[in-house]
């Protein structure tokens, strides 16, 4: 438990820091392969020159991810946690120090693809937001509730599949809500663009509010 | 690492007591929802009454997925690991003592959806079986390699959704095999039964072997 606190008095440093300059950090937590990377090469199209944004990419192994983002025209820094499940506030400030952020600005945290231990690891962002795709099961929040009661938004993602499966997505977000009463959650598809609109919306409304 | 040197005493353990029994065991291991529980369920279904099985579910929370078993006909131990997220050998062996294992039979453990811990705990199974559904992206090998390399057999599953994917089987075989050059593929459709015969046939090979 001294590591979580040790995290938690990073995490407080690095929330302060993103204060001070006016930014908006968000955290995105999913499953492997639910769609983060896509969703944020989306995002970056949608807000070029309107916007600034930098991401941080963790992974196990390589900077596909960051190499995606940085094609899609933003900074990135790629973490690479080896045997780590996980990014943690200290990986996240040290990043932070070799990024350009800007007051009224976006820090995008692509965690590590783990619905388990990044739920435990604040990394001083203002919110958690957890990605699932419909490809996945409706019983995903119950099986894995500390990330789905850590987060403030939920992505209900890959919706133009919805046609070739048999997923109820009523009863997906019924259990989340019995998970986490107060979570928001936003239908999309990160390919097909359905909910992108409301996403960004969300985004801006947050830097915004950041400044 | 004194936890793994640990983990790994009581795997061999587990390995000597299911070697006596004459028990297959495997240690099924994925992302969250890419067709763990679904795979099993089927699999009770074509060897019901030929092969005598049984199975431990590894989750956070609920007993969701060993009640999906034991409506299928199988006993089966239902793991809560809480904040864990994943099995360890001592929970194997504990779970084992409560269960029918019988001479030229499968215990087949399901572990928690998951990509980097499970990877580094031995439970006494004589493989691990990776499970990489079309759904997740080619790359996974790659950003998650431990496991890949760590698994003797990957199921491609969900092949049935390939027509409405941008997915390149070949590639995501090609990214396997980068990392573990003698991990053996099958691809599956858990539930519209494409490659279900070939992985039947490994199992009772594999029980048959063990008796
Ligand atoms: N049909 C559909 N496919 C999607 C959507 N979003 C992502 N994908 C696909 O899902 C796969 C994985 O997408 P990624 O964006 O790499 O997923 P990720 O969550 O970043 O994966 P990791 O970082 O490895 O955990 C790719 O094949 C994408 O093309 C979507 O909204 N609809
Ligand atoms: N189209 C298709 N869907 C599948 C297949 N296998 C599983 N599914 C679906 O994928 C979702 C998740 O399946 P599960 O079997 O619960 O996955 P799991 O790996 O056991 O999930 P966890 O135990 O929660 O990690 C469900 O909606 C299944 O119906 C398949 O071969 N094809
Ligand atoms: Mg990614
Ligand atoms: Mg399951
Ligand atoms: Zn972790
Ligand atoms: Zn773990």
């Amino acid at each position: 438990q001294d590591l979580l606190a040790r995290n938690d008095a990073e995490a407080v440093a690095n929330r302060k820091t993103l204060a001070q300059l006016g930014v908006f950090a968000i955290n995105l937590v999913s499953s492997p392969g639910s769609g983060k990377t896509t969703l944020l090469v989306e995002t970056l199209r949608r807000l070029a020159g309107e916007v600034p944004v930098a991401v941080i990419e963790g992974d196990q192994q390589t900077s596909r991810d960051a190499d995606r983002i940085r094609a899609a025209g933003a900074p990135a820094i790629q973490v690479n946690t080896g045997k780590g499940c996980h990014l943690d506030a200290r990986m996240v400030g040290q990043a932070m120090q070799r990024l350009p952020l800007q007051n009224g600005g976006l820090l995008l945290i692509e965690n590590v693809g783990n619905l388990v231990c990044p739920a435990a690891f604040d990394l001083g962002e203002a919110h958690k937001v957890a990605i699932l795709s419909v490809t996945e099961g409706e019983d995903k929040p119950l099986k894995y509730p500390d990330m789905f009661r850590a987060a403030d938004l939920m992505l209900l993602n890959k919706c133009d599949l919805l046609p070739h499966l048999a997923f109820d997505a009523d009863q997906a977000e019924a259990f989340a809500r019995r998970v986490n009463p107060a979570i928001r959650i936003i239908r999309s598809s990160a390919t097909h663009g359905s909910g992108m609109d409301e996403w960004i919306d969300w985004l801006r409304a947050g830097a915004a509010a950041a400044r």
